[in-house]
């Protein structure tokens, strides 16, 4: 099992690795340019792409092809996972319009939102349902993943009743820690990360 | 200088430091507990925190509030950014509205927006301007930092016009690479890390 700083870590490799094939580079890549890339040790590198079965040939490197085969595969971007929506509000109407999502398996089967006017409308394609659909939906689809855009107040009300419907993970965006059983993952996310690093950078560059 | 994983590392420990203190917990954590519950190596976060010149106490360790701090100080997030977001739409509205940036220095002085009918609306308090007035904000008030959360056409051309203008630093949404002088930092956001936890966790857990 990758602990979550490997996961991490293989990501940053993925986009490298996407950018690089997106700008028409050469097919294969070696591990001390991704470590340049990312400041970090060609050692280190290695020693992740290894644990996912990937082995480099000598004076040619990694092929892209390859690594971001091998990381889409450990990771389960390739098989779809049944996801929700609940609160098609900003935040929830974007996930659910962005398209670049898709490629790493999620499959968005229904919305949700407690406000009437909301409910029946489409957004990506996808048709937004009561709050009072969403037990039957989500034991209907057996929705693995449930992705919550609403406010702090409704979310731990919301993350009961996912729980009960027998959800196996929540995307939780709202600013509220979610009480779970241990069987239930929740990745809070914060899109605070990349604000870090402009932040340090503006301090870095004596921004003021 | 800090890589970007030890950046990303911080912020790990930032936020279960943040968790712990909104539970109520000790006032001091161990070095070993973070650890643990990042499931990673005690002696690389005594060596991140000393990095940062936090130290702990034998048997005490950690001060919650001297790490958080030390993090807030080194990553810059006590002093404000004065900051655009172009692109007033979803995203950008759910980013204008968060409060919760505020609190790693993000300071927001304008909207901008293309299309006629958002433009003089205010979200979170801000108002939306014309394309046609970046140039004179971004000058005037030298704002450091531009959010860029428009359609990927829209994207380069709007990072041209934003480096004329004298930007630092520029939090890219949209998914396209940008080409920007090298003295101009660009964060290209994927908010598909915390996708990718949740994808290789239902994986391991046979979700299929
Ligand atoms: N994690 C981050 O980095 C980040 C960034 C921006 C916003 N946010 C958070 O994301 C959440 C959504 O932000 P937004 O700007 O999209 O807000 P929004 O007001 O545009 O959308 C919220 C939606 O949730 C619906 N809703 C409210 N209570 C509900 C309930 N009990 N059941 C179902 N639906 C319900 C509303 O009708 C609305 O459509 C907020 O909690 C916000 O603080 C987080
Ligand atoms: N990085 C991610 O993880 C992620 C997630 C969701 C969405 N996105 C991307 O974020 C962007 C915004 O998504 P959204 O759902 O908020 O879209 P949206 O259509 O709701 O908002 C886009 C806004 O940009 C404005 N706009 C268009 N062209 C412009 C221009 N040249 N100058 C100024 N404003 C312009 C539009 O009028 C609109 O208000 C898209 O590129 C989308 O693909 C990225």
């Amino acid at each position: 099992t990758l602990n979550q700083l490997v996961v991490e870590r293989l990501m940053h490799y993925y986009h490298l690795v996407a950018d690089q094939i997106e700008s028409h580079a050469s097919g294969h890549v070696s591990s001390a340019q991704i470590a340049q890339l990312l400041e970090m040790d060609d050692t280190l590198v290695r020693k992740d792409l290894a644990a996912i079965g990937v082995r480099g040939r000598p004076r040619v490197g990694f092929s892209t092809a390859e690594l971001m085969g091998a990381i889409r595969e450990t990771l389960g971007f390739n098989e779809r996972y049944r996801s929700i929506i609940i609160g098609a509000g900003r935040l929830g109407g974007a996930i659910a319009s962005y398209g670049g999502f898709g490629k790493y398996g999620l499959d968005i089967v229904a919305l949700f939102d407690s406000d009437p006017a909301r409910v029946g409308q489409t957004l990506g394609g996808v048709a937004i349902h009561p709050i009072e659909s969403l037990n039957a939906i989500v034991r209907e689809h057996r929705v693995h993943l449930a992705v919550l855009t609403v406010p702090a107040d409704a979310a731990q009300g919301l993350a009961e009743l996912l729980v009960g419907a027998g959800i196996q993970a929540i995307w939780n965006f709202a600013p509220r820690s979610l009480v779970v059983p241990s069987n239930v993952f929740v990745r809070h996310e914060h899109i605070s990360v990349g604000l870090a690093e402009l932040a340090y950078y503006l301090k870095r560059s004596g921004a003021r």
